[in-house]
């Protein structure tokens, strides 16, 4: 699913 | 050493079974302060974040600094499945016995002078520890409704659409979704239910938002009914991860942080 975005890029970037 | 009990197995078999839903198996961290539990799902789109302090279990001994066990979270349900509710559950560790490492747990159910006991042991498993941290967020958008709700309209939802669009407004909710062949709307608005006040809900909505989300995902941390009737939803805007929150006595609870979609 190319448009759900995965938590952990989240997480590296906050 | 570690060793713990509890009085309501029930409980615990919730938490286990709510992790299950997106984890095969993960690390438990024991600690002095009590366990924690924190994993990925498959996909790594959900992130789960489990506490239970120490002083949310009747009695709880922990020696060592720090204690990582992989546990199969599919084995260790179907063990807790065979705790009667009435039961006291315990789990322990030994961790000088370096031929089988397992985790043990007991159940036991008074009879008068005696007890029945049913006893299993876990083999444990080396997981990776994870080495993402959920970073420190101040949260700026808050509605909090009873998870009972919240299961019904993603259960109703997800029979139309694999993706939910949630508008958070300053008086109201909105919860939508649109196929080829329909749409769906829900509209949820704050109200105090003085008789009973866990069918209230409240929002404090900052500043206005629209976040599209997967639909399952919702619907599986809406399952937790049995950890606490009302859900916690923490968000900032639509570009940060929201946080769905099921708190639990002492400090405890499980709670999931998952991303808005990009784009549908």
């Amino acid at each position: 699913d190319a448009n759900q975005p995965s938590i952990t890029s989240f997480f590296s970037k906050l | 050493m570690l060793e713990c009990k509890l009085q309501e197995p029930k409980v615990f078999r919730s938490v286990v079974e709510a992790m299950s839903e997106h984890i095969k198996e993960c690390n438990f961290e024991f600690t002095r302060e009590g366990l924690k539990m924190q994993a990925l799902d498959s996909s790594h789109i959900a992130f789960t974040f489990v506490t239970l302090s120490a002083t949310w279990w009747n009695e709880y001994r922990c020696d060592d600094e720090a204690l990582l066990l992989g546990v199969n979270l599919e084995t260790l349900l179907k063990i807790l499945k065979c705790g009667p509710d009435n039961s006291l559950l315990a789990l322990s560790y030994e961790n000088d016995d370096d031929e089988v490492s397992e985790l043990k747990v007991k159940f036991e159910v008074d009879r008068g002078e005696k007890k029945d006991v049913a006893e299993f042991a876990l083999k444990l498993t080396h997981i990776d520890p994870m080495e993402e941290e959920v970073p420190e967020l101040t949260w700026t958008n808050e509605l909090e409704m009873p998870t009972q709700e919240l299961f019904r309209i993603a259960r109703d939802i997800s029979l139309f659409s694999e993706i939910m669009v949630l508008e958070f407004d300053k008086d109201k909710l909105r919860i939508s979704c649109s196929s080829k062949e329909s749409t769906a709307d829900y509209l949820v608005h704050p109200f105090e239910d003085s008789t009973n006040a866990s069918n209230s809900v409240r929002m404090n909505i900052e500043a206005p938002f629209k976040v599209s989300l997967t639909t399952h995902y919702v619907l599986s941390f809406a399952k937790n009914k049995n950890i606490n009737e009302r859900v916690v939803i923490k968000m900032i805007d639509a570009e940060t991860p929201l946080m769905f929150s099921f708190s639990m006595k002492e400090g405890s609870g499980i709670c999931y942080y998952i991303a808005g979609r990009l784009t549908d």
